[in-house]
């Protein structure tokens, strides 16, 4: 079960709110989806899909269900919609050679590390072999899977 | 169809509807097989869905599909690339020979895909980088690519009928030319030709074994046979 997870995206996703400041930023209604005032809401989106995601593998476990009826009264009271913008996809992905926070939206680039990837000589982060190649001094594994015939 | 997993597993696979062969944070992909003919037990592909997930700044969402008679030089969307991100032009896709050879390249996950067409059928290739093919979680644990043909859906020669006039020496006879050495893409064309009685087949496991020449790192892993690889 995967709940922690959710939780901790919600508060990040939450806590940049906070920070980003304005009332305004915490109420539903941006037709165009900017940043700004629909931003609680599609946070409580994203949470929400986040726990139905793991409502297989969580169905017996308490911190689940709270999360699930925290969520309903969170959109009730902000008059949120349940259809609506979600909040950018969380940073997520696999463990990292070099091991490490990542930046979002998307999952991790593999073969990354933070600490090379924002420095100004950092190699071109979309070109995997170049990137591996450069952190580890050697050029990447690979693996052949095939699928074929009858 | 006839699955080769990354640890050079090589089985002939009953599955029946959709199946994924890989499943993990960066790429989805899923077969969909049928019976070659009413009441046969040996399937084959007809329709392939990949699915490259959004990544930072490199691409979008990018879903290709492919079916029988229909084998798209575009992504659903009808791009030919990642999108408008910056590292957009890290996923391409291009047509080797129009509506039977599709190649997509995914530079930014260090993966290549070959999707063709022969016979009637879909073959799947890919290339793809270690910590690629790792990453994923353990509720993804069913993939063709990974744990090779689950052992329940697993199918030996003797349980197929072959049809059509095509006899096993003729078979062997029409394998033989474009694969010479007896291991398992031998025996699985041998196995394609008497199931579907279409000499064509013997492309598909041709092309397969070119692909593994081309994208396996040890060539020493080549050939498998039934002793070492659980080959037909």
């Amino acid at each position: 079960c995967k709940i922690l997870r959710c939780n901790a995206e919600y508060v990040s996703s939450t806590l940049s709110l906070k920070s980003g400041g304005s009332p305004g930023a915490l109420r539903e209604g941006d037709p165009d989806g900017g940043v700004g005032s629909s931003g609680l809401c599609r946070a409580l989106r994203s949470y929400a899909l986040c726990t139905r995601r793991t409502a297989r593998t969580c169905r017996g476990d308490l911190a689940f269900h709270s999360a699930v009826h925290g969520i309903e009264d969170l959109m009730i009271q902000h008059n949120c919609s349940r259809q609506g913008p979600t909040a950018s996809p969380p940073p997520r992905g696999p463990a990292l050679p070099g091991g490490g926070p990542v930046r979002s939206p998307g999952p991790a680039l593999p073969g990354a590390s933070p600490a090379r990837s924002s420095s100004p000589a950092a190699p071109d982060p979309c070109d995997y072999e170049g990137r591996f190649s450069r952190l580890h001094g050697r050029p990447p594994g690979f693996l052949h899977c095939a699928s074929f015939g009858d | 169809p006839h699955v080769r997993s990354f640890h050079h597993h090589f089985h002939t696979c009953r599955v029946q509807g959709a199946w994924p062969l890989l499943d993990n944070d960066f790429l989805f992909v899923q077969a969909t097989s049928s019976p070659v003919a009413s009441g046969a037990n040996a399937t084959t592909t007809r329709k392939l869905t990949i699915i490259f997930k959004n990544m930072q700044e490199c691409i979008d969402q990018k879903v290709y599909q492919a079916e029988v008679d229909n084998l798209p030089a575009a992504f659903e969307d009808g791009s030919v690339n990642g999108g408008a991100r910056p590292g957009g032009s890290s996923l391409s896709i291009r047509t080797a020979e129009p509506g039977s050879h599709v190649e997509i390249q995914a530079a930014y996950i260090g993966t290549t895909i070959i999707i063709r067409q022969t016979a009637g059928q879909l073959s799947f290739s890919i290339k793809v980088a270690e910590d690629v093919a790792r990453a994923f979680s353990a509720e993804q644990d069913l993939q063709l690519c990974v744990g090779g043909c689950p052992p329940s859906q697993r199918l030996s020669h003797s349980e197929c009928n072959h049809r059509g006039a095509i006899t096993i020496d003729t078979a062997r006879q029409l394998c033989k030319e474009g694969l010479p050495v007896e291991d398992a893409y031998f025996h699985s064309c041998v196995f394609d030709v008497l199931i579907s009685g279409d000499p064509n087949f013997t492309v598909a496991a041709h092309a397969a074994l070119e692909d593994a020449r081309a994208f396996l790192p040890d060539l020493e892993k080549l050939h498998l046979f039934p002793s070492d690889a659980g080959a037909p």
